[in-house]
């Protein structure tokens, strides 16, 4: 799972 | 940044909005659960230690921030404000934080992407989240006059998780490699949490009447 992916979210 | 995103977002902003200006308006913060409030604060501020280390978007840095600045202005209005903390309901609002911190806190250890301090807080965030809002149901159940803003407050609540999920199935088909169940399946309890609420909310609101829901 590509970490960038998860967290460009509030 | 998709649609359904945004408006997510907007609706979440906007459930801030509505609960402050319930706050500073009425000068009363009655119906309103302190211990849900003090655990978004904790989601906010151990998910958004990224801001000293990524950043993202400028949209995205300015959001982190005013969801933590509003956190802490309504829980100190709730706490330290002369008139509005007498009107906390503290007999009624009697939920456990350790009940929904300490499982979130074990699962993040156990259940995450990679075991490092930012990533196991960042999932602990994204467990905690999911049930923070249970103190402010309970505490709704056991209040027998729910007025409309805070009625208005925990449904703006609910349409963000909502429109978070439909982000997330959007996404799932436009981008190939957005793969992140952890993140679903507590998003999809979140929501679930929200049903029963949302069943009642919409019957008063048909019937034009006060929201009240069955203890």
């Amino acid at each position: 799972v590509s970490k960038g992916a998860t967290h460009d979210e509030l | 940044m998709n649609l359904f995103r945004l408006a997510g977002d907007m609706s979440h902003l906007l459930s801030v909005c509505v609960l402050l200006l319930k706050i500073r308006a009425t000068k009363s913060c009655r119906g309103i659960s302190l211990k849900t409030q003090e655990l978004y604060a904790l989601v906010f501020v151990t998910r958004y230690l990224d801001l000293f280390y990524s950043y993202i978007s400028l949209y995205n840095s300015i959001m982190k921030v005013t969801f933590i600045a509003t956190a802490v202005s309504i829980i100190r209005y709730m706490r330290f404000d002369k008139v509005v903390k007498q009107t906390y309901d503290k007999e009624q609002d009697t939920f456990r934080y350790a009940f929904l911190v300490a499982p979130c806190l074990v699962l993040a250890l156990v259940l995450n992407h990679r075991f490092t301090f930012t990533e196991v807080l960042w999932t602990f965030s994204i467990y905690l989240e999911a049930v923070a809002i249970l103190p402010q149901l309970v505490l709704m159940q056991r209040t027998q006059n729910i007025d409309n803003l805070t009625a208005n407050y925990v449904a703006l609540l609910g349409a963000y998780r909502g429109l978070y999920i439909v982000n997330w199935i959007y996404r799932y088909f436009t981008e190939p490699h957005y793969r992140q169940w952890l993140v679903w399946i507590s998003g999809v309890v979140q929501t679930a949490l929200y049903a029963d609420f949302f069943y009642f909310y919409t019957k008063a609101w048909k019937h034009n009447t006060r929201l009240q829901l069955p203890a």
